[in-house]
């Protein structure tokens, strides 16, 4: 009979090369606002309303539930494959 | 739509292009072709032309790469950012980057187009049979010197068709040594690979030496990827090798096990535990055409539009439907206005005779398919007969591939390579692009050009004949000694004459003529034999003399076919028409196809 998986369920390995997607949800959403020009860096810490309007932002140029808020929906997309020519600005 | 800030676009009309390497997920001709394709798209709808240049400045430049690739902005390895581009300017600006850590296809999985062999290139069939075994991918079995090849139908053991898979074995890419294939062993600083390396590089690309020793020739080339190569991981390129070790296990597939996200991988080497080499499977991969033709619409000025079904929404999606979105034609329109219809040409002077030179300048923007010199007859246990005639990087000088070149204008086109009729409409056919001629109010007006590849994927750029059987609908296309039946979407084939009932000695079907009842005439030079379209066999494998049917008309016409119930036989730029009446068929008027059939001025 094939062994049994070990007790503690799947054994999940770290694959040597691999980019490790170490980011919360929140960090890594930070850095995709970031990256497509929807929030200059600087103004991402200084409150939380700049992320709301640059969340809403987003939904709205990926026909998305407008929101203002980091739901499901809004990280799949941010996750999906893409171009990389910025959305908003230069 | 949106454009950039400032409107940027290009002063010009005519805009260049250079493709200054190739990703090793796809044969060199089909990167050029999604290329060309991307490009037509635009130029189908503006009075842009893009040009093809191989060597020199171009205003748009297209480059693979991966991570930081020298501009700046680097790239994220595998999924996440695919590819950018930058607005219309100088320098860098209009330039195009794909990401060489995705895996690259059509969108529908890895692209293995065969060289050599005989099947005139077509594609690997997955899964195949050879000696009563299933195959999954390439494989060398059957031959003694270890090139993968592949049959291009489903039972290499009944219809023989094969074809040799992409491999370092067979040609490189770039380079300096002009496509030849890698040697193994070959002496790199001293030391001996017998496969190809990254050693040397920091750009993660394989390649290997063509001379056996690299530090006195100094002659490299890039590997190609096999179709068991694996993505991204830490062996980029690298085929799978089964079986593995992964803890402790032995694995004979690509397993998702020891990973959360569910992709596939495997080991590059027989033990994971022990090397920890390994890489992601092969996957449907991303379509080079669409993420092109996304990325040639910034180069020419437009931003990312917020309609989700458009072209130039950021984030990708396959579609095999027509790519251009109205709101995709409005922004490219805005920006440089409509296609100017092409100035009446004045009938070329005395026309050439079709040759392999009038060939690739009839149709420059459609590089041309690489193909042995020698007889296709070599088989897979014999090697091919001679190299590939072109290096695969080679690309003819300047290839203008803009709405005023015959490849493009259905009346620059001197001899039709196909003629039909399809659901009462004319079809023409060249060298893989098709028309439609549509009677009008004003007389015959042509659609296109179409591609073939897009319509009918299956089947080759070169056909000899096709028809339509009234009864069924299903499309009957022929090239060489096969033959593919479509009906709607689905295709049976390619298979080989012989399955009709035709000797082995017939090389290629020039003509059909549908008849009452189920019956076609199928013509080969001055011969024509009665297939029965049911039973898909000839009444009888002995030919008919086509004069004894049909005289008058001219011996070994290159076309035959019905059109409005009249049939039409067609040799150099000109046809014999007849009415066909029970007794005898009488030619009743001869003209030029272009002028007096596509009402060309």
């Amino acid at each position: 009979a094939p062994r049994g998986r070990s007790s503690n369920g799947p054994v999940l390995i770290r694959f040597p090369g691999e980019k490790m997607n170490n980011l919360t949800n929140q960090q890594f959403a930070e850095e995709y606002l970031n990256r497509y020009g929807y929030i200059p860096a600087g103004l991402l810490h200084r409150d939380g309303s700049s992320m709301k309007h640059a969340l809403r932002k987003l939904q709205r140029q990926l026909a998305l539930p407008v929101t203002g808020e980091l739901d499901s929906a809004t990280i799949a997309a941010m996750r999906a494959p893409r171009c990389g020519v910025p959305d908003v600005g230069q | 739509f949106l454009t950039f800030e400032g409107e940027l676009k290009w002063k010009h009309q005519n805009i260049t292009y250079r493709v200054q390497n190739y990703s090793p997920d796809l044969p060199p001709e089909v990167t050029d072709d999604a290329f060309a394709r991307a490009f037509a798209l635009w130029s189908s709808v503006t009075p842009l032309t893009f040009t093809r240049l191989s060597s020199g400045d171009a205003d748009i430049l297209i480059q693979f790469g991966t991570k930081e690739h020298g501009d700046g902005y680097p790239f994220d390895g595998k999924d996440g950012l695919l590819a950018h581009a930058f607005p219309p300017g100088p320098g860098i600006q209009g330039d195009a980057h794909f990401d060489d850590d995705e895996f690259w296809t059509l969108g529908k999985g890895a692209v293995i187009q065969t060289r050599f062999g005989n099947a005139n290139g077509a594609p690997c069939h997955f899964p195949f049979i050879f000696e009563g075994r299933s195959y999954f991918s390439c494989t060398a079995e059957g031959r003694s010197d270890g090139l993968p090849w592949c049959s291009t139908t489903a039972n290499y053991d009944i219809d023989n068709l094969y074809g040799f898979c992409p491999s370092e074995l067979l040609y490189t890419l770039n380079g300096n040594a002009n496509g030849d294939p890698c040697v193994f062993p070959f002496t790199f600083e001293g030391r001996s690979y017998t496969a190809c390396t990254t050693d040397g590089r920091s750009d993660g690309y394989r390649w290997c030496a063509t001379t056996a020793n690299y530090d006195q020739d100094k002659l490299y080339g890039f590997c190609p990827n096999r179709d068991t190569a694996v993505t991204g991981g830490n062996s980029q390129g690298e085929p799978c090798v089964f079986p593995f070790t992964f803890l402790n296990r032995e694995y004979s597939t690509c397993t998702n096990e020891g990973r959360t996200d569910g992709h596939l991988w495997c080991a590059t080497t027989d033990n994971f535990d022990r090397d920890r080499k390994w890489g992601f499977c092969q996957d449907r991969g991303y379509s080079l055409f669409l993420v092109a033709a996304h990325e040639f619409g910034h180069a020419l000025g437009l931003d990312h539009s917020s309609v989700r079904e458009a072209l130039m929404f950021p984030m990708y999606s396959f579609t095999e439907g027509p790519p251009l979105h109205p709101d995709d034609v409005k922004g490219i329109q805005y920006l440089y206005g409509s296609r100017t219809e092409p100035d009446p040409k004045p009938p070329t002077s005395a026309p050439l005779e079709p040759d392999s030179t009038t060939q690739s300048n009839a149709c420059p923007t459609l590089p041309p398919i690489v193909k042995p010199t020698g007889p296709p007859t070599s088989r897979p246990s014999e090697p091919p007969t001679a190299g590939p005639t072109g290096p695969p990087t080679a690309s003819p000088s300047v290839l203008p591939t803009g709405p005023l070149d015959p490849a493009d204008d259905v009346c620059g086109v001197q001899i039709f390579d196909a003629i039909t009729e399809i659901q009462g409409q004319l079809h023409v056919f060249k060298n893989g692009r098709y028309w439609r001629i549509q009677q009008g109010s004003k007389g015959p007006r042509a659609q296109g050009p179409f591609f073939i590849a897009n319509t009918w994927s299956a089947l080759p750029r070169i056909l000899d004949t096709a028809f339509e059987d009234p009864l069924t609908k299903k499309l009957f296309f022929f090239s060489g000694q096969q033959v593919w039946v479509y009906t709607g979407q689905s295709v049976l084939g390619p298979r080989r004459l012989e399955k009709l009932g035709l000797d082995p000695k017939v090389h290629r079907i020039t003509g059909a003529i549908q008849r009452n009842g189920g019956k076609v005439l199928l013509f080969s030079q001055n011969q024509f034999w009665r297939l029965d379209v049911k039973k898909q066999k000839v009444d009888r494998s002995e030919p008919y003399p086509v004069e004894s049917m049909f005289p008058g008309v001219p011996e070994n016409p290159h076309d035959v076919f019905l059109y409005q119930g009249k049939v039409y036989f067609c040799q150099e730029h000109f046809f014999w028409r007849l009415s066909l009446h029970d007794q005898v068929n009488k030619v009743d008027q001869v003209g030029y196809v272009t002028y007096d059939l596509l009402h060309c001025p």
